[in-house]
This record gives C-alpha cells, sequence and structure tokens, in this order.
C-alpha cells in the first residue's frame, strides 16, 4: 500500500475481471528436505534475509522468515467446480540443469492492486540447485514480494510445467542485494502431502478429494542450457586463505582468475569440481598478477599437475552487443554448492582504438564470482573474465547487474604465446596499458578520498 | 510455446490472502490480523484446489501452537485462529477461457 502507483484504469472495472472465492485449509505442510538444503547452502552467519530490507532490521524477522521459509499451504475452494481445463501439470526438478531457461509467474505485492501486477512473469534460468532430487533451486528471474507462492515453470516438449514454487523473492546477503529467487521443487511439496494423506488416512480423504499429487518426469526442455552446462568443469574456485574467488581454465594446466582474487600470494589452492559428486583441491602457483596500477585485474595460476580431462572453453575473436551471455563463478555460495550461472546479455562492448578492452553484461555478479567466466549463451564461447559488480559507498548500494568483464581478445594472444614458449613477458603488456584503457577502467583504481564505487 | 504458455499460467496463477474474519474479534484490528497475501497456483480446477507458500498463515497460528510447532510436518485447521479467513483472487477470465477450450474440444471437427 505504500506503492505510489496511480492504476489507469478504475478499480471497480480493474476487479470486475477478477473473481473471489473462499477458501478452506486443507493443511499447511512443511518441507524438511527443502529446509534441510537451505541450512547446509545458505548459513546464518553469512547474514541472510529475505523479503524485503527495512524488514530485515526488524528485531526476530530473521528467526520468522526461516522458520516458515519451508511451509506451504494447501486449500480448497469448494465453490470453484469447472472441468479442469488447462490443468498444470507438476514435473520433477530433478532432471533440471543449471542453464535451464524457467519462467516465474506470480503477482508482485499480492492482493494490492491485483488487476494490473496479477500473473506477471519473468524469465530466468536456473541458477544453482541444492538437496536430494534438486529439492531447492535458485534462479535469476527477477521476482517481487508478493510472488512467493507463485509458480516457477519449465518450458519442454508437452508445453510449460510447473517445476517449482517461489519461496524468497528477494534474497538479501550482508546487507547487500543478490537478486536471486529461492525455489521449491513442487515434486517435493506434493511428496510431503501425500504422506501427510496416507497418515491421517480417512479423515483427509474427506477433505481432499481425489487428485493427482505426483509430479511426472520433466519432458525434453525446449529452451536446453546450450553449451554452458557442459562448460562448467572448467570453472574452478580459488583459494587463497580466507579470500576466495573463481577461476577458468583455459589449458590443462593454466587458470585464468583476478589479481584480487590471489591477494598478492605466490601459490593459491585451486578446488576442481569435474562433477556435482566429486571434488578436488589441487595447489597451483601464481605465475602472473598484474600490477596495481594495471587497469586489468588479472592473475594466471598454474596447477602443479595436469587436469585429466576438462572441456576446454573456444576462446572468442568477437563480440556482438545484446548477445545472450552467462556468467558462471562461485559468487554468493562460495563452496556450499558448485558454481552458479546467471543469464543475462552483453550490454556494452567498450573499445579504445577499435579494439574492445572492457564487456558489460546484466547478468547478476555477485562477490566470488570474480575471475570467473562470461561465456556466450548459444556458442559457449568464453568472451571474458569477469572482474568486478559495482558497488556505490555513497549510499551503500550493490548493482550485481552492473559489471565488467576483461574482454578474451585482450588475454588470447598472451595466454597462447605462453602455452607455446612459456614466457611470461607477454602478460607484462596488460601492466602497459595506455592510459585511455587506463581511462575506462578508472573506477578499478583505489580511490583517494571516499570510494565512490568499489569494483 | 508463448500460447501455450498463455494458457498455463492464466489458468495457474492466484492471489491468496489470509486475515482474521471482519467481526470475529473484540480487539482493535491489529497487525496479526492481516490481511496477509501472497501468491498461488491453482493446482487443480474441479476440485478447486490451490498450493501457496505457509508463512501467510503463520501470524494465526493459536497460541497453544505456538511453542513447538516448528518441530512438526503438518498443520490443520484447528492449529489456527477459528477466525482465520482466507481468499483466493482469480482472474475471470480464466473460466471463460477454459469454459471456451472446452466447446472448442467438444466441436466436431471436419
Amino acid at each position: 500500500p505504500a506503492l505510489g502507483l496511480n492504476p489507469l484504469s478504475s478499480q471497480r472495472e480493474a476487479l470486475s475481471s477478477l473473481r473471489q472465492h473462499e477458501a478452506q485449509l486443507l493443511m499447511a505442510v512443511a518441507c524438511p528436505q527443502f529446509q534441510d538444503a537451505f541450512s547446509k547452502v545458505l548459513s546464518r552467519a553469512e547474514q541472510w534475509h529475505f523479503g524485503r530490507k527495512e524488514e530485515a532490521h526488524e528485531a526476530g524477522t530473521l528467526d520468522d522468515e526461516l522458520l516458515f521459509l519451508h511451509w506451504f499451504a494447501f486449500l480448497r475452494i469448494p465453490e470453484l467446480g469447472f472441468p479442469a481445463a488447462g490443468q498444470v501439470t507438476c514435473v520433477s526438478a530433478k532432471s533440471l540443469k543449471k542453464g535451464d531457461t524457467l519462467f516465474a509467474c506470480g503477482s508482485p505485492f499480492g492482493s494490492f492492486c491485483p488487476d494490473i501486477f496479477m500473473n506477471t512473469l519473468s524469465k530466468g534460468v536456473v541458477s544453482n540447485m541444492a538437496g536430494e532430487e534438486n529439492v531447492l533451486i535458485l534462479t535469476d528471474a527477477r521476482c517481487l514480494p508478493g510472488t512467493e507462492g507463485g509458480g516457477v515453470f519449465a518450458a519442454s516438449d508437452d508445453g510449460l510445467e510447473l517445476v517449482g514454487v517461489i519461496v524468497a523473492p528477494l534474497c538479501w546477503k550482508a546487507n547487500e542485494w543478490v537478486g536471486l529467487t529461492l525455489v521449491c521443487a513442487v515434486d517435493c511439496i506434493l511428496e510431503n502431502i501425500r504422506n501427510v494423506l496416507v497418515r491421517c488416512g480417512k479423515f483427509l480423504e474427506i477433505l481432499c478429494p481425489p487428485m493427482q499429487l505426483v509430479a511426472r518426469p520433466l519432458g525434453r526442455l525446449t529452451a536446453s542450457p546450450g553449451p554452458v552446462y557442459h562448460l562448467l568443469p572448467a570453472v574452478v574456485l580459488v583459494e587463497c586463505g580466507h579470500v576466495w574467488g573463481s577461476g577458468v581454465m583455459v589449458n590443462s594446466r593454466l587458470l585464468l582468475t583476478c589479481r584480487h582474487v590471489v591477494n598478492e600470494a605466490s601459490s593459491v589452492y585451486v578446488r576442481i569440481q569435474p562433477c556435482p559428486e566429486k571434488a578436488s583441491l589441487v595447489k597451483g602457483k601464481v605465475v602472473f598478477a598484474t600490477k596495481d596500477a594495471s587497469p586489468y585485474d588479472l592473475a594466471v595460476v598454474e596447477l602443479q599437475k595436469s587436469l585429466l580431462s576438462f572441456p576446454k572453453p573456444v576462446l572468442a575473436s568477437k563480440f556482438c552487443a545484446g548477445e545472450d551471455v552467462n556468467v558462471v563463478g562461485f559468487g554468493v555460495f562460495g563452496q556450499a554448492c558448485g558454481p552458479s550461472v546467471t543469464s543475462g546479455i552483453l550490454s556494452a562492448v567498450v573499445t579504445v582504438d577499435d579494439k574492445p578492452v572492457m564487456l558489460q553484461t546484466t547478468c547478476a555478479v555477485h562477490g566470488g564470482s570474480s575471475g570467473g567466466p562470461l561465456f556466450a549463451t548459444h556458442s559457449g564461447e568464453l568472451l571474458g573474465i569477469v572482474a568486478s559488480n559495482t558497488r556505490d559507498n555513497s549510499v551503500g548500494a550493490t548493482y550485481p547487474h552492473l559489471n565488467f568483464s576483461i574482454p578474451i581478445t585482450v588475454l588470447q594472444p598472451l595466454v597462447a604465446e605462453y602455452s607455446r614458449t612459456g614466457n611470461l613477458g607477454s602478460f607484462q603488456e596488460l601492466d602497459r596499458a595506455c592510459d585511455r584503457i587506463q581511462v575506462v577502467w578508472r573506477l578499478q583504481r583505489k580511490p583517494r578520498e571516499i570510494q565512490r564505487s568499489k569494483l | 510455446m508463448f500460447r501455450n504458455w498463455d494458457i498455463a499460467r492464466r489458468n495457474a496463477g492466484c492471489v491468496v490472502s489470509a486475515s482474521s474474519a471482519p467481526g470475529t474479534s473484540v480487539a482493535p484490528a491489529s497487525p496479526t490480523q492481516g490481511p496477509w497475501s501472497c501468491s498461488g497456483i491453482v493446482l487443480s480446477h474441479r476440485p478447486g484446489i490451490v498450493l501457496c507458500h505457509g508463512a501467510i498463515l503463520s501470524p494465526f497460528l493459536v497460541a497453544a501452537e505456538q511453542v513447538d510447532w516448528s518441530q512438526r510436518r503438518v498443520l490443520l485447521a484447528d492449529s489456527f485462529s477459528p477466525d482465520l479467513r482466507i481468499q483466493v483472487l482469480w482472474p475471470v477470465e480464466n473460466r471463460s477461457q477454459a469454459e471456451g477450450k472446452i466447446l472448442q474440444d467438444l466441436e466436431p471437427s471436419c
């Protein structure tokens, strides 16, 4: 109600298109599988908040949020009875993959101006998953307060199918907006409802009419995740003391990451995860890091041992503003689960002397994604190395959807030279970038006085 | 795909609100009386079954349940205030659209 919106249609006309029904509560059911996955992935120590930021500061709100996060209500509308046309098909989340396209459908602000906001859509991808049979899904489809309880759909050959229910549309971590949406797999909710019905026996049979409470397997998705899903094993977690970030393997021993991730160390630990069940820690030597004065925030790490197999990314040779892209990295969750995928478009290609020197995207990029790859969604080509998102320190706001990457075309000849000759001299060119490149990346520099923007 | 999407979403989405039934409480209106609202999904039209998030019901838990309810797997209607009123708001086009689809389905094909 505090929103200052002025509906264009009159309330009477608008509400005439809506019908209100009284509903009975059949049951409120917990989904402990979701709670288990949630508690493993989202540590309380990391100051997570769900809902509006101002609510996060109210005493006791966090506990309430967490206690009810995994509860769902199952309602019956007695008078809503006509043949089941267009019935929603529920499908299992088990076969979802990171990068799969998802559609979220909800009504922002709940009962406030439903004629305007009811059933609005957003599109995103499966950013990450956790728990048994992918009970916890994170998507970058943008949702607003009030969309809790709304549906998340996957587009398969059989049409749009309900795969999850929105649990928390906005996530705040340590007072920074993350912008991912927490979703609970609908098959798990239905399973818990079924179990209650079995336990309660006749009592609920009377209340709850017979209906299919089974999610069927997800069909073949029409919007497949594309090549990015297969490139995930090339993305590694780089740990250096308490600092961690992301990196991308460009050959079997060499990975690229950011200077600020290796943090002046001579060696780092690299967590390699070729598949969700397997992870190993390999020591790596920092063979090159740009100087603080360099506009390019880059480091090169050589592993002590070569990887036996990994999907070697194809390096892009050109960029097309507006093309679909994905950022992959260990932002937000670190090593609590595998890398997250976020989607967007290449929003800008900044050039100096007709050569790209900076890429900007609309993907959500969070702390910990630094050094991760920027991939072209459709070709899978490696476009760049993510260097930073944006923070306005004057208001304390982080903008995850405004971020900057080093174009791979800047690095490709240097990597090729090093791979061929073992000579690191070529990387030193990055320390000799011209003033015009320095100006483009000026937000990267440490400020002399008040930091206006942290990169 | 988007035609399918349109049909699916129009039939699926609703707004669920929970409040205390008017006139059932002698105390002045308090924030716990709501209304609280969230989105919901119509899983089935016949019978009318809606799934939504459970948090909107939390202000209506009866005092006796507030001690250890979080250890439980299910809460039935008697765990909530007897004056809990749940309403579902739903686009009326759904009905005509759905009925239209049924008529279309019933039409003899050439």
